[in-house]
């Protein structure tokens, strides 16, 4: 049986490819089969796994052949970066926004795309784009939880208790079973005073569905990215890979 | 004779919101007559002017009612805060992009209603939500100039290069005048070497497009959005203030 999950707020900036890519290599390492879907029209995840962000075919083409009602195979638009399997995307996607508003079922398109691939994997995980539209909505229809990054800071907080209401829509009217992981607060500083206030105002308000992992401010993530790479093939002992192996392992917990 | 200037990229995080209130602050403590458009559904930037994200009639009823053929003068959805004249943003302008989608001349719709603006004020700063989808296309076909903030990480860098294409088709079948007024590097750690190497990577490309003050990273600029106002009126000696003070002043040198 295998866990579909959405990494998704429309806050951007909010830590939601860098998560993507390095809980998917947590997990791989722990022997797990992963794949990677990114849904964002700015292809971060596709390049932060050192793929070319215009390779074809990708998620858009997949849209294509699903909204004229053709087959689109799991392996139709697979590639293959960092022992890990990926559905890439491009700047195409955007414009998937517009094409899919009048075609039917268009909130089902992925969850219809990764039915074959439940049987392959023992976890798909999607990389959001900053946004509540039709990509987001696709990604939280097809999923079976949602992982919530966000900086400890004003706007982010604010941005999430609509996402929230957002995502309270999808459960009602499209996948019922959608249920939150939980929130996991990126970019941490335990000497900022706001990301510490913002962090006990989370935890007051949704208790144990904060992760206890907090993943700190540490540029060894971004110079991952730069080289394609997980943090965990970069720099094993950074605190980067120190924290999202702990949070790694929280996601396995909270999922047994 | 108004500018109208938007502030506008589609990796998230990247300043828009911060440098749109502060540019506007800036030049207003100048003198100008200066007008903010919120076109983003997360409402940030009406929530950094201290204004509630719900309040109406906001942007999505100007949409409706000029998409449905009505008139919609400028105050029609017009508030104050900060000294400053806003047009707020909802939640409900994420359905825009759908709603938009079969409209004639949807692309036109900002530019029309703030026709009567431009002989009101001196500038109108419009700060754009992360993605190359309706609404940021509304904002660069209603603008003269564009402000592009990144910061200097391997990501946003990537996603520049993409948004200055989908900036060439609206200037090519939309907005001819439409003009890169800079490269605007935020959260500027000068320790940072991936920092330094990625502004000098900008400006081998772009040259004097790139603006020679950089934003630091200034935690003030956070807290002054959490209590609703701009940088000066929150901290005068911070560097923030100083940063987005220089900042405006090149702005306006630009424009001479
Ligand atoms: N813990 C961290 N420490 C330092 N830098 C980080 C950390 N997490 C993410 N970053 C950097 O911050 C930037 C934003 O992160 P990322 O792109 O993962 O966010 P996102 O939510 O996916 O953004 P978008 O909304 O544009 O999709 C990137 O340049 C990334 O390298
Ligand atoms: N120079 C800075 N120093 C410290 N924090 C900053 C700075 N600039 C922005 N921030 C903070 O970083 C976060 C992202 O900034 P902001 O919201 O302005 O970016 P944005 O591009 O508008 O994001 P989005 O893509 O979600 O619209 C905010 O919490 C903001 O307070
Ligand atoms: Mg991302
Ligand atoms: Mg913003």
């Amino acid at each position: 049986k295998s866990e579909v999950i959405s990494i998704a707020i429309q806050k951007g900036g909010s830590g939601k490819t860098t998560t993507a890519i390095n809980l998917a290599a947590y997990l791989r390492n722990q022997g797990k089969k992963v794949l990677l879907v990114d849904l964002d029209p700015q292809a971060n995840l596709t390049q932060s796994a050192g793929l070319q962000e215009e390779v074809e075919p990708n998620i858009y083409h997949v849209f294509k052949r699903l909204a004229a009602g053709q087959d689109a195979p799991v392996d139709f638009s697979l590639f293959r970066s960092n022992d890990m399997d990926i559905i890439p995307s491009s700047l195409d996607l955007a414009m998937s926004e517009m094409e899919l508003v009048s075609i039917f079922g268009r909130e089902k398109l992925l969850q219809q795309h990764l039915r074959e691939a439940r049987k392959k994997y023992d976890f798909i995980i999607i990389d959001c784009p900053p946004a509540m539209g039709m990509l987001t909505i696709n990604a939280l229809t097809a999923s079976d939880s949602v992982i919530i990054p966000l900086q400890a800071e004003f706007l982010p907080l604010k941005g999430m208790r609509n996402f929230m209401k957002s995502m309270e829509t999808v459960r009602k009217n499209l996948n019922p079973k959608l249920k939150v992981l939980g929130f996991l607060l990126t970019k941490f500083d335990q000497r900022k005073i706001m990301n510490q206030r913002v962090a006990s105002q989370l935890s007051r308000q949704y208790g144990d569905k904060v992760f206890k992992t907090r993943i700190r401010t540490n540029i060894a993530l971004a110079q991952a990215q730069e080289k394609g790479v997980d943090i965990f093939s970069f720099s094993r002992r950074s605190n980067g890979a120190e924290d999202y192996s702990n949070f790694g392992e929280e996601v396995l917990n909270r999922l047994r």
